[in-house]
């Protein structure tokens, strides 16, 4: 399949919360989604990568207004499970490209993620699918990097 | 927007490679994916949560033909990055479920892993976007699992 990158989508209002070290086995992310349905939370993005020794860490992204709540509910749940702790951070934001056929492609996640380091923004977070590839970085340096990975990918002819 | 889950898609032909204790500072995630790209490796999904210590773990899928290609770059580069090593494994499937507006609604993902839950099913990797929110799971657990999560959601009707 072709891969066409269309476009770039930064979303700033965004925060990422993290709980550490969750017992990794079954019950434990439906358990904390259970949760945050019941308090009515907006989940944006949900990561959670391969685990090690029987723990792993579930991330997830809302709105930067709730924030608070959210960490409300994530501490609680931390504290039933016997998770190590609780991260949370306003200052990320989330940059995507979007387009079709673009992770099968390793061309188009190497010229993105080249991009960010030759400004040297450190690339925090990745989450993927056929039509887009999100990564969460500094906010005080999404701006700036959005543009260049705009260049990059030649976006504005 | 009201979130409609459209289907369940399910993935047996995958494996998965991690790349455990790699530096997290900038530059790293955009060698790894230039040099898989160098060996024209297809990736399915990447996904690397936040990091710990300065240090990160950076995962992604291929189809599982590939995994031997994949594994060879992936160790070299963990021997140039110095990163502490590489896990793979064959033994792993992609159960999604895809919709409209189905990552903003927690409801949605706690049916998912409820479901997963309830037939005891370890959930070892989430990744989402907006119409897509993908797990990966044992092998041998998928098939059933599939059709657990389509009974879920009342897919038959
Ligand atoms: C860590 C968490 O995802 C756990 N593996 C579960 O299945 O719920
Ligand atoms: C770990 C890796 O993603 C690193 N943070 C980078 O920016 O390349």
């Amino acid at each position: 399949e072709q891969a066409i990158v269309k476009g770039i989508a930064l979303d700033e209002n965004i925060a990422k919360i993290s709980i550490m070290e969750v017992p990794d086995k079954p019950g434990i992310a439906f358990r904390l989604f259970s949760m945050l349905a019941k308090a009515n939370i907006h989940i944006d993005m949900i990561v959670q990568n391969t685990n090690r020794a029987n723990v792993n860490d579930i991330s997830f992204t809302v709105n930067a207004d709730d924030l608070q709540d959210a960490v409300t509910v994530a501490q609680q749940f931390a504290f039933e499970v016997e998770a190590q702790k609780v991260e949370f951070d306003k200052g990320v934001a989330k940059l995507s490209i979007i387009g079709t056929g673009i992770v099968g492609n390793p061309d188009i996640a190497s010229r993105f993620f080249e991009t960010l380091y030759k400004n040297g923004v450190n690339i925090r977070t990745i989450s993927t699918s056929e039509i887009k590839m999100s990564t969460l970085i500094d906010k005080e340096a999404a701006r700036d990097a959005m543009v260049k990975v705009h260049e990059a990918f030649e976006l504005d002819r």
